[in-house]
């Protein structure tokens, strides 16, 4: 139902009104495992109906997770010096 | 290390945007990062031009994608100086570089580092500190359906697909969280941040830091 929430989020374009409503239900059975999985862990992350809502996971990638990690050296981290050097 | 501890506190960071229906992450997680380094500076707190990135940055490919560390190699080879946003708008789409004169106004990187700060986000929060807000890549695939609260699981290291910019943190609570500015408008999340728990290295947000010298 396109009138339902996360309406206004529709994307623009040439995706069709049965791909649309097939996202959104995937994303509603996501949104029931993901919530289901740590119930009763304090401030544990929250997921439900947005703006991504009308997207398939591989759309959502496609459009918005375009980047990739380098690979960095590791952070060296000051060996701590004996007091006796400390002034 | 504060318990607690946020540059948007220090009036340095600026408003969450809204990368729409271009794969531009990476240029503004870069951009943010530059436009708090100015303002730690003491410069006017400015929205600067992630058009000209996404335009200008030859080893990258605009909406079509990029890496943060390509974009600061660019930054600092280059000494390019980037222009206020509004002078060079975001369009949600690849565009020719538009250069401007040696005179005009502008903003270069001095610097750059990035390490890989696994194990070590003690660390990485020193770092937060001392040198601005962190440019980071994450796995973010199931921040698709987020909406609040501490992202704990669902999500790995060793698949990062997205750059976001690290503002801050919080260790008040039991589970310690980074404060995580995204660019997926601020109807995303909390306010357009996210916020992930500290140590675990979760969604990878430790292997790919970055931060910037101006």
């Amino acid at each position: 139902d396109n009138k339902g929430p996360g309406a206004a989020f529709i994307p623009s374009g040439p995706r069709s009104r049965e791909r649309q409503t097939a996202a959104f239900r995937e994303s509603l059975k996501r949104h029931h495992y993901l919530n289901s999985l740590f119930p009763g862990e304090n401030y544990t992350a929250v997921y439900g109906v947005n703006q991504f809502s009308y997207l398939l996971p591989e759309e959502f990638k496609a459009i918005y997770l375009r980047s990739k990690p380098s690979k960095y050296p590791r952070y060296p981290v000051e060996a701590p010096k004996p007091t006796s050097s400390v002034p | 290390l504060p318990v607690k501890f946020d540059w948007r506190d220090k009036h340095v960071v600026t408003q969450v945007r809204n990368q729409h229906m271009c794969g531009g992450c990476w240029a503004f997680s870069v951009v943010g990062a530059v436009e708090s380094a100015y303002a730690r500076k003491g410069q006017p707190l400015e929205e600067l031009s992630v058009q000209q990135v996404i335009d200008c940055s030859y080893n990258n490919y605009g909406c079509n994608g990029g890496t943060p560390s390509s974009a600061f190699t660019w930054l600092n080879k280059t000494q390019v100086k980037l222009v206020k946003d509004s002078e060079y708008p975001f369009k949600v789409q690849n565009g020719l570089c538009r250069y401007f004169s040696d005179s005009h106004p502008g903003y270069s990187i001095k610097d750059y580092s990035a390490f890989d700060f696994s194990g070590q986000e003690d660390e990485m929060a020193k770092a937060l500190l001392n040198f601005g807000p962190l440019v980071v890549v994450v796995d973010a695939m199931s921040w698709q359906d987020y909406l609040g609260g501490i992202i704990q699981h669902h999500c790995s290291s060793g698949e990062a697909n997205h750059a976001v910019l690290i503002t801050g943190f919080d260790k008040t609570g039991s589970t310690p969280y980074w404060i995580v500015r995204n660019s997926w408008g601020s109807s995303w999340g909390v306010d357009g941040y996210a916020h992930v728990k500290m140590g675990g290295n979760i969604c990878g947000i430790a292997d790919s830091v970055s931060a910037v010298f101006v």
